[in-house]
C-alpha cells in the first residue's frame, strides 16, 4: 500500500543542509495502525507530509497504491491523494472564513457529492466529535480543542483509505483525547490504515506499531 | 495582583448567548505559581487573555497590580501590558516574515533594548529553548514544537512579572517538555507569577495551587 524506499528530505539553508528526513525504509500495508514518535525536529511532520503527498522526497522514492508518486503529475497527484488520503494536520490549515460546517464539507465538495449529503454528512461528523452545537462558529470563534476536532472531522469525512494524524489530540484534554482515540481505532477495526503521530507514549502504545524517530531516521521499530 | 471580580465573557451569536466565562472570583498573588486545567472549550484560553489583558470581560472587573484594566485607555493598557506580562499563546502567533531570532527580539525592541543588547538577549533565550541551530530559520522553516519554543523564548525576553503560558508544551515530546517545565519554574523561583493552562494532569501537579474550569466556572481549587 505505501512503501517509501531510503527517502529523504533535505534544505538547503546558505551553505548548511538541513536533513530533516534521512534513509526512511518503511512498508505499510493496507489496514495497518502505526504510531510515530520521536522528539521535536525528529522528522515525524516531514515524513507525514511526504506520505500524505503534501511534500516531495528530496532522496528515494515513494509508492502510493502501486503509482510511484514522483512520477504523477501535480492533477493526477491530487487526484490520487484525495481519493486516498485524510490528512489532520498539526497546525489545523482550518480555512478562516468558513463555518466548521462548511470546512468539514469542503473535501465533500471534491468527492462531488450533492449539497443535501454534504450537509447530512459534515453533521454526523460533527457531531462524531462533540461539537454538534459548534457547526455555525468560525475557527477564530472556537477553542484550541474545537478546531483540532473540526479538522479532525473534515479529515474523515471522504471516509478515507488512509488517514494520516499529526498529534490529532495534541491540544484535546484527556478525557476527550481517548473519545477521540475511540474514534479513530473504530476506523481502522473497518479497514482505514492509520498512522499517527504523537508525542504521547500511552497513546503510542495503542498502535500496533510502533516508529521511533530521531535526527530523521528510523531508530527503532516495535510490533506488538 | 491579579484581581478578578464575578469577571464573565458572553459571545451574541444571532439569537444564542455562548457563556465562554461566567462568575469567576480569581485572586493570585506575585509569585504564584497556578495551574489552570478542564475540558476543551471549557474557558481557559478565554480566561488568559482577560488576565493577560488581550481581550475584555463582560461582566465584572479585572484589577493588575492596582490598575482598573477597564479603565485603562487603549495605550495605557498596551504600556502597562508590555511591562508586566509575557504570554504564550496556544496558537503561537509568530511573525512569519520574521527568523526565530527577530521573533525573539520583538519585545526587547519595544522595550527600548539597544540592538546589540537585543541580539545578545534573543540568542542566550534561544539556547535555553534549545534552538541555537534554528535561530536564522522562519516558523515555516520550523517544526511544530520548535514553534512553541519561539514563542515561549519571546515571552521570556523581557523578564516578565507575570508569565502567562497557555499549553506550553502542548507540541513538545516528553523529554523536551520537561526541558521547558523546568526553565519556567526556575523563573518563578527567582520571583516571576506563574499561571499556566495545561491538558498534562501529571504537569499541574506541580504546580502549588490548581484551578478546573467547565463550562465557563471555576468548578475546583487546590492549594498544595
Ligand atoms: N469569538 C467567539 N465567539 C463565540 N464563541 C466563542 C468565541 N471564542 C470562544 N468561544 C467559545 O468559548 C468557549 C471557551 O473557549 P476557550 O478557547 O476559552 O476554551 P479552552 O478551554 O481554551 O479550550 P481548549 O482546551 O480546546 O483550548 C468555547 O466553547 C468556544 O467555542
Ligand atoms: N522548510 C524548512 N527549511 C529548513 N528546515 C526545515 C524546514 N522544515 C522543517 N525543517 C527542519 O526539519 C526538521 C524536522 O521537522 P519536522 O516538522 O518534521 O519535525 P517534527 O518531528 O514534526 O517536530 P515536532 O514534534 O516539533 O512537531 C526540524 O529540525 C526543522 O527545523
Ligand atoms: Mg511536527
Ligand atoms: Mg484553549
Amino acid at each position: 500500500m505505501i512503501h517509501l524506499d531510503m527517502v529523504g528530505k533535505a534544505y538547503q539553508m546558505g551553505s548548511e543542509t538541513v536533513h530533516a528526513l534521512r534513509n526512511v525504509n518503511l512498508t505499510i500495508e493496507s489496514g495497518d495502525y502505526i504510531a510515530v514518535i520521536g522528539p521535536s525536529g525528529s522528522g515525524k511532520s516531514t515524513l507525514m507530509n511526504i506520505v500524505g503527498c503534501l511534500d516531495t522526497a528530496t532522496h528515494g522514492r515513494y509508492t502510493l497504491a502501486d503509482h510511484e508518486v514522483a512520477r504523477l503529475s501535480g492533477d493526477r497527484l491530487a487526484e490520487v491523494r484525495n481519493a486516498t488520503i485524510g490528512f489532520v494536520f498539526q497546525t489545523f490549515n482550518l480555512l478562516p472564513r468558513l463555518s466548521a460546517r462548511e470546512n468539514v464539507e469542503l473535501p465533500l465538495i471534491y468527492a462531488g457529492m450533492s449539497k443535501s449529503d454534504r450537509r447530512k454528512r459534515s453533521e454526523v461528523m460533527l457531531r462524531r466529535v462533540g461539537l454538534e452545537d459548534r457547526m455555525r462558529h468560525k475557527p477564530n470563534e472556537l477553542s484550541g480543542g474545537q478546531r483540532q476536532r473540526v479538522a479532525i472531522a473534515r479529515a474523515l469525512a471522504t471516509s478515507p483509505a488512509v488517514l494520516l494524524a499529526d498529534e490529532p489530540t495534541g491540544a484535546l484534554d484527556t478525557h476527550t483525547g481517548l473519545e477521540i482515540m475511540r474514534l479513530l481505532e473504530d476506523l481502522n477495526t473497518e479497514g482505514t490504515t492509520l498512522i499517527l503521530v504523537t508525542h504521547d507514549h500511552e497513546l503510542a502504545m495503542r498502535a500496533h506499531r510502533e516508529i521511533r524517530l530521531r535526527d530523521g531516521e528510523i531508530v527503532h521499530e516495535e510490533i506488538r
